[in-house]
């Protein structure tokens, strides 16, 4: 039975270019393949599922400190998906009885207020915000008093869109960063960096230079509900072992699941 | 960079008499690995590897003293050709012309709206924009904020469905005379086919003159499959690919050119309204080369 379940050197190299058209990226393809293939006790998908589980880094369930409220900061790319994904998740966090402060930081984009309003009406936050063009920092302390105050479970921030090599804008999310810390010790609890599910192999540099910054301690990658894979998550999360916390899976409150890594795996075996 | 790459191995070709197969062999396998690494689709590197073999054997490579940088030569000629071909100006002839725009959630539409309107304007066009995003919360607000910014009409479409915001649109735009109308639409992914159904009918609605493509330039594999998929339904004239301002090498420029054929027109640079550029093909080729 096992010699029936070995694969040829031609299924073997299907399989690598399953996991190259998924973005696992050349390096990744080739290292599932070659360390699968020395697994003899088990066939050739069991086997591969294995090493992709060994690349995806364990999570502690629980990201909420011990007193509250916990703090979030959310950053990524341009379009990405932060804003939708604050709704998404104070939506849950809503449905758990908790009460979620969120602080509209993105002071620059067009109508990036008035978006993350209709999110935080939809899920029933409160919204802490100033004018177009004030300083993102301010507002994240703002939001911070605000939370405290009032007693929040949760607080969310709502950074802008930037690219990596924008060095004034990772300058000014390290500030964003700093002062969430000196308005409340111990804060930000977690910094999820939001990854497009269909970014190439430009997500591994985003990944390494945003948490450079901004001391990134989970992912949440969006947008898996179309035709992209995602497979360069096994190399965020092999390299920089940062948990995948939830995924993105359309564009409604409703649309976010938390990412369960032997699901992924499947999703990416040829 | 693969430059760099293929220079040893260019060192290796140079001590032999003659450039074998298997030289050869081993510089088109360390292209093939940098084009996949600057997000170039499996199949379109295979296309592109295949031409390269051909021209450089038939080129005599073992003739030139620097075998390696003619090989990589003959691929930057190819990308350009590929990145290059069939480079035309927009065309606006009729009034109102109609500029679609489409593609995936996020990838930069209502901000390359606002980028080419301006443009446009200062080329002299009476231009005019609308949104028929009626899904995402302040889509029509954010366009509403741009076009205020560079002072161009926003003409608001009736109702809250795409096709009949469209049409109300085109028919205010054939009212106020503008030269251009330009129609920012809501991201979708192309398996919902609801949303594709959505995206050919507000095209039938206002025949657009141009039917442009908005793709992040950091798309990864799949770019191949959507940009053949939207052309499928909405048979593309251009393409605009966003955010070049990041590190990404573009590798998904390839898969359109491929697919389609269809001409990149411009490139958004950053998020300000004048980030705006139009495509230079030889440039990007050597920038997916790395
Ligand atoms: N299909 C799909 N679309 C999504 C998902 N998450 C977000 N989107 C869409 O992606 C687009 C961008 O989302 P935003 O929340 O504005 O992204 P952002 O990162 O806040 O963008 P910026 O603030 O401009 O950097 C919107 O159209 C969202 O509806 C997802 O999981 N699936
Ligand atoms: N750095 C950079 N950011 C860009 C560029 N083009 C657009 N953006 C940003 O990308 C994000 C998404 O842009 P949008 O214009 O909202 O994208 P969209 O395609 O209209 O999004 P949906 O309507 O949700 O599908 C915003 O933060 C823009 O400012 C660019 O060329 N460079
Ligand atoms: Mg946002
Ligand atoms: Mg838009």
């Amino acid at each position: 039975a096992a010699a029936a379940e070995a694969w040829s050197e031609a299924q073997w190299e299907e399989a690598e270019e399953a996991f190259i058209m998924a973005d696992c990226g050349t390096e990744t393809a080739l290292r599932l393949v070659s360390e699968a293939k020395k697994r003899r006790h088990q066939p050739p998908l069991p086997a591969l599922k294995s090493v992709m589980l060994e690349m995806l880094a364990r999570k502690e369930a629980d990201y909420f400190p011990p007193d509250k409220p916990f703090v979030l900061l959310m950053i990524g790319v341009n379009g990405t998906g932060k804003t939708t994904t604050i709704g998404k998740l104070a939506s849950m966090w809503r449905g758990e009885g908790k009460r979620v402060v969120i602080g509209a930081a993105d002071t620059f984009r067009a109508a990036a207020i008035e978006q993350l309003s209709v999110w935080v009406e939809r899920s029933g936050a409160e919204l802490v915000r100033q004018g177009h063009g004030a300083d993102p920092a301010a507002v994240a302390f703002d939001t911070i008093g605000r939370g405290v105050a009032g007693g929040f479970d949760v607080v969310m921030i709502d950074t802008a869109g930037r690219v990596q090599t924008d060095k004034g804008l990772m300058e000014e999310l390290a500030k964003v960063r700093r002062v969430i810390n000196k308005a409340l010790p111990g804060a930000p609890h977690e910094v999820w960096q939001v990854v497009d599910g269909g970014t190439g192999q430009n997500a591994v540099a985003q990944v390494e230079k945003f948490r450079a910054v901004a001391g990134t301690t989970g992912l949440v990658v969006t947008k898996l509900d179309g035709t992209a894979k995602g497979g360069v998550v096994l190399q965020l999360s092999d390299r920089f072992r940062l948990p995948v916390r939830y995924i993105g899976v359309g564009e409604t409150l409703e649309d976010l699941m938390p990412f369960d890594g032997a699901a992924f795996a499947d999703t990416l075996l040829p | 960079n693969l430059t760099d790459k293929l220079g040893d191995i260019a060192h290796r070709l140079q001590g032999n008499a003659r450039v074998g197969e298997s030289e050869l062999d081993a510089t088109l396998r360390e292209m093939r690995l940098a084009l996949l690494e600057a997000d170039v689709a499996l199949p379109v590197v295979r296309h592109l590897i295949s031409e390269v073999r051909e021209q450089a054997l038939g080129a005599d490579v073992a003739k030139s003293l620097q075998p390696g940088q003619v090989v990589v030569k003959i691929l930057h000629d190819n990308l350009t050709d590929l990145l290059g071909g069939s480079r035309r100006p927009l065309k606006l002839d009729k009034i109102p012309s109609v500029i679609l725009l489409c593609g995936l959630q996020g990838a930069g539409k209502t901000t390359t709206a606002g980028k080419l309107a301006r443009m446009l304007a200062t080329d002299g066009k009476k231009v005019a924009l609308t949104s028929v995003d009626a899904t995402r919360p302040a889509a029509r607000e954010q366009l509403q904020v741009l076009a205020q910014q560079i002072d161009v009409p926003y003409l608001a479409g009736d109702g809250s469905d795409p096709v009949a915001m469209a049409d109300s649109a085109l028919d205010k735009a054939r009212v106020s005379g503008c030269h251009v109308l330009i129609v920012d639409t809501a991201g979708r992914q192309v398996i919902d086919a609801e949303l594709m159904d959505e995206i050919a009918a507000v095209d039938a609605a206002v025949a657009p003159q141009e039917r442009l493509l908005v793709l992040d330039s950091m798309t990864g594999q799949t770019a191949l499959t959507v940009t053949e998929q939207f052309h499928q339904r909405v048979p593309m004239s251009g393409c605009i690919l966003t955010k070049t301002d990041a590190d990404v090498r573009g590798g998904a420029a390839l898969s359109v050119a491929h697919i389609t054929g269809v001409p990149i027109r411009f490139v958004g640079t950053g998020e300000k309204i004048d980030a705006f550029e139009a495509f230079d093909a030889r440039r990007f080729a050597g920038r997916i080369l790395g």
